[in-house]
């Protein structure tokens, strides 16, 4: 009670949902083709560990505290992790998406919920190409039941992270 | 449909999903 979203929000969402996953197809080989920074060094797709440091960055990776930086007027991805760029998502492949699907995931399954992550999740299933494969399937299915615990642990409905939480159950579960 | 062109720029992914989460306050 007082969590749920509204029927119609729910549809707007899939109906976005849906609009941002054709234009993503739309665009993906002139995203591919795009050239990234020189600093921006993906792993591969085996490396579990590599990637949740490039996602989340190594801040939230290693749980060390935010030290606000003054000196530093550019952003260090490194540090605060790749946001799920276009130019990022396109050049990975199905396999790399689910891949990193399951790393985050099983991230997940052990911390918080940080809006790095949310970002990142949303990305990874717009990614994913229908059909679903079985094990990506039972991945998102995995993910909305995490939220779904999360969202009842909190007390003190922190707004912004059960908005979020709301947002993946609601797309994963239609 | 109106094109998007304009908005489908690096960041359209995350614009996507920080307007999705920003709406449940409007619901």
């Amino acid at each position: 009670e007082g969590y749920s979203p509204t029927l119609k929000w729910q549809q707007q969402q899939v109906a976005s949902f849906s609009a941002v996953r054709q234009s993503l197809n739309k665009r993906r080989n002139h995203w591919q083709s795009q050239h990234l920074d020189s600093n921006v060094a993906m792993p591969t797709s085996e490396d579990e560990e590599g990637w949740k440091k490039f996602c989340l960055g190594e801040r939230i990776y290693s749980e060390l505290d935010v030290v606000s930086d003054n000196e530093n007027l550019g952003i260090d991805y490194i540090k605060v992790g790749f946001p799920p760029f276009l130019s990022i998502v396109s050049r990975m492949n199905q396999a790399t998406v689910t891949s990193v699907l399951e790393y985050l995931i099983n991230w997940f399954e052990k911390k918080n919920f940080t809006p790095e992550l949310g970002r990142w999740l949303y990305a990874l299933l717009a990614c994913l190409e229908k059909p679903l494969l079985p094990e990506a399937h039972s991945l998102i299915r995995q993910l909305a039941r995490r939220c779904s615990e999360v969202r009842a642990q909190e007390e003190n409905k922190n707004e912004e992270q059960i908005l979020a939480l709301n947002l993946i159950i609601c797309l994963v579960s239609r | 449909q109106s094109d998007d062109s304009d908005v489908w720029d690096d960041t359209a992914l995350i614009k996507a999903y920080d307007k999705a989460v920003a709406s449940f306050k409007n619901a």
